[in-house]
């Protein structure tokens, strides 16, 4: 979803 | 993925190991501030807060345990090292970093995008890592000089995040509805806090001469 998206940077 | 992130990750990952290393190796950390380091420690203990939760790669995973080991083992060798912590600039390396922490806690309770402790926490750490150098360039220029290895560890370190925006402008124009405006102006503003070093950093080397 959106979250893991986002998150996908250090 | 992208070149522009991978350079970003690779620069920021060099940066923290060229300064690991050079404390393990001449066990000094003179001209290091101390209070940086603790800054970007807690920089990645709360922004990677999501590691075993979520995962999202092999190699996303791997750098967030390389950031985590090499920023508490810095803190580590500084401030319970014998022989490193005697190098330790104590007189000079007097920012009041605590203060940051504070701003940018309620900062983060003001401005994000979700209103959870994970999306709070990770906020802080954006915040907190644009500011987190002003300890270090204080301390620089206090000291007037600086050995190369910590001038690289800060070239190395501003560059990261300058590479991070091409990263992003890559990103909005190759991905739909990718908008990320806190990480954007929080990245924007710590690459600026580099500019004056940038400077200093190119006339050296230009013209050859020790840094100061």
């Amino acid at each position: 979803n959106k979250d893991d998206l986002t998150k996908d940077e250090l | 993925m992208n070149i522009f992130r991978l350079a970003g990750d690779m620069t920021h990952m060099f940066s923290v190991l060229v300064l690991l290393l050079k404390i393990h190796t001449i066990k000094s950390c003179a001209g290091v501030s101390v209070k940086t380091q603790e800054l970007y420690a807690i920089v990645f203990a709360t922004r990677y807060l999501d590691i075993f939760t979520s995962f999202v790669s092999i190699y996303n995973t791997f750098m967030k345990l390389v950031f985590l080991g090499s920023s508490f083992s810095i803190v580590w060798y500084m401030r319970y090292h014998k022989a490193v912590h005697r190098t330790y600039d104590r007189e000079q390396d007097t920012f009041r970093h605590w203060f940051l922490v504070l701003s940018c806690l309620l900062l983060a309770l003001l401005i994000h995008e979700k209103f959870t402790f994970l999306e709070v926490l990770w906020t802080f750490s954006l915040y907190l890592e644009a500011v987190a150098i002003l300890p270090q360039l204080v301390l620089l220029q206090r000291t007037r000089n600086i050995d190369n290895l910590t001038g690289q560890y800060i070239f190395l370190l501003g560059g990261y995040r300058g590479l991070y925006i091409l990263n992003w402008i890559y990103r909005y124009f190759t991905e739909p509805h990718f908008v990320h405006w806190i990480t954007w102006i929080t990245g924007l503003v710590q690459t600026l806090l580099y500019a004056d070093f940038f400077y200093y950093y190119f006339l050296s080397w230009k013209n050859n001469k020790k840094l100061n």
